[in-house]
C-alpha cells in the first residue's frame, strides 16, 4: 500500500478506537486568528462541570495556545516546527501524553491555515471550519476545500457585526454553493453568544455517533 | 544546480530586470481576510492619477479579487488550483499578460496564508506582512517566518481597535522579538487612515532602489 492509503487506514482505525471509547473527535480548522483557541476557552467554561473535553493544539511555533487552555482543560501542544498543517503521527504522539481519562470530546485545534489542513485526515468524526465575520463573506468560494470537507461552519466574532461589511446570509449562501446544507452556526467566543447552541450541536453529534 | 538554486537565480534575475525598469516589486502576504485586496483598493484610490501601480493577485480559486481590483488598476488573476502559495513560474506567466506600461509599482497579492508564502522568493524587492487587529497581537511569534522574512508589517483594520482586545505596542514588541526593527505601519483600508503614510513608505523604498 502506498503512503496515502496507509495513512487513510491508520486514520480510520484511530477514529474507530475513539468511537469504541465513546469519544467524539473534532478537527477545528481556520485562518490564523479566527478564534479557535478563544472558542475552545468559551466551550470549556460552558461545560465547566461536564462533559469532559480535552484538546490537542497544533502550531508551527510556541506553546502560547496550550498555555491559554491549560487552566480550563487537559491540553497538549503539538509543534510542527514549520509544517503548515497537522498530520496523524504528531496527533497520535500528543494523544499518548494527554490525560484523556473519562473524556467525551477530543478537540484538535489545527494549525492556523485555511488551505492545507483540509487535505489531511486526523481521524476526526467531525471537521469544523471556523470563519470570523472580520475575514469577509466571500471566503467560502475562495477556500472551497475547507468548506467542502467540513461538517459544520462556525461563524465567529458576531459581536463585531455592527462594524464590518459582513452578511451572515451572504456567507451562508456562498458556503452552500460549495457544500449544500452545511450547518452554519453564528457565535461570539468573546461574549458567549451562540456557544451553548454550538455545544448542543456537538453533544448531539456525539449521541448520533454512539 | 538543483531546483531550489535555479529558482533562486531566476528570482534574482527577475528582480534585477524590474530594478532596471524602475519598477518596485512588493510581495504582500497575510492570512485570509486580513485585508490585502481592500488595502490595494485604498492604495489605488490614493494614487488615483499617479504613480502607476499594477497587481498580480493569487488565489487557490475564483477571480473575485481581480474583479474587485479591475476598476482601479491593471490586474491579472493567478489561480493555483490548490497550491497554498504563489511560485515564480505562475507570477512570470501572469506578468506577460499584464499591461505594465509605465508602472512604478508591481504588487503581488499572495494566496491567503501566513505560513507557506514566506518560503518562496517571487523576485520582490519588498515583502510586506499584513496583520489585522482582529487576528490578535500574539501572532508574530506564532508565525515567525512571515515576520522574519518581511521588510515591513502593516497592521490593518485599526478602525476596529475600540472593539477588540489588541494592543499595537504589544504586537510591535512581539514582531521585534522575531525581527528587530521591522517597520510597523498601522492603517485602516476601510477608513483610509494611515494609507497615505504607507504609500509614502513604498515611494521612499522605490527611490532607494533606483
Ligand atoms: N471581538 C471578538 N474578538 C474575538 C472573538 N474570538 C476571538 N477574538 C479575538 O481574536 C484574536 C484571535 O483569537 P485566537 O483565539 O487566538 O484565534 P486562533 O484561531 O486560535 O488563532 P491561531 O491559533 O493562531 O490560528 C484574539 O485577539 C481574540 O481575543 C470574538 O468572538 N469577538
Ligand atoms: N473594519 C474593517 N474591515 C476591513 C478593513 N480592511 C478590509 N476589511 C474587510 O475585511 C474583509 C477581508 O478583506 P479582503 O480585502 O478580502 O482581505 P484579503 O486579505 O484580500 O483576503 P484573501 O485575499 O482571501 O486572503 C472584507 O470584508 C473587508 O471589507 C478595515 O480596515 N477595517
Ligand atoms: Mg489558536
Ligand atoms: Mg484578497
Ligand atoms: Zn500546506
Ligand atoms: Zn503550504
Amino acid at each position: 500500500l502506498d503512503l496515502q492509503s496507509r495513512r487513510r487506514a491508520e486514520a480510520a482505525a484511530w477514529r474507530q478506537s475513539l468511537t469504541d471509547r465513546g469519544i467524539l473527535c473534532v478537527n477545528m480548522i481556520s485562518s490564523p486568528g479566527a478564534g479557535k483557541t478563544s472558542l475552545l476557552q468559551a466551550m470549556a467554561k460552558h461545560w465547566a462541570d461536564r462533559p469532559r473535553m480535552a484538546v490537542l493544539v497544533g502550531d508551527i511555533a510556541t506553546d502560547r495556545d496550550a498555555e491559554r487552555l491549560a487552566p480550563y482543560v487537559p491540553v497538549k501542544q503539538l509543534t510542527t516546527g514549520g509544517a503548515c498543517h497537522l498530520e496523524l503521527p504528531l496527533v497520535l504522539a500528543g494523544w499518548e501524553k494527554l490525560n484523556s481519562h473519562g473524556i467525551e470530546f477530543l478537540i484538535i485545534e489545527n494549525v492556523g491555515n485555511l488551505i492545507c489542513p483540509a487535505s489531511h485526515d486526523l481521524g476526526e468524526h467531525i471537521r469544523v471550519v471556523v470563519l470570523s465575520v472580520t475575514e469577509g463573506d466571500d471566503k467560502p468560494g475562495k477556500y472551497p476545500k475547507a468548506f467542502r470537507t467540513s461538517q459544520a461552519c462556525v461563524v465567529n466574532k458576531i459581536d463585531l457585526l455592527p462594524y464590518v461589511p459582513f452578511s451572515v446570509s451572504a456567507v451562508t449562501e456562498d458556503a452552500h454553493r460549495v457544500h449544500a446544507g452545511l450547518p452554519v452556526l453564528p457565535v461570539s467566543a468573546l461574549t458567549g453568544e451562540g456557544v451553548s447552541a454550538w455545544c448542543e450541536f456537538l453533544t448531539d453529534r456525539r449521541r448520533q455517533m454512539l
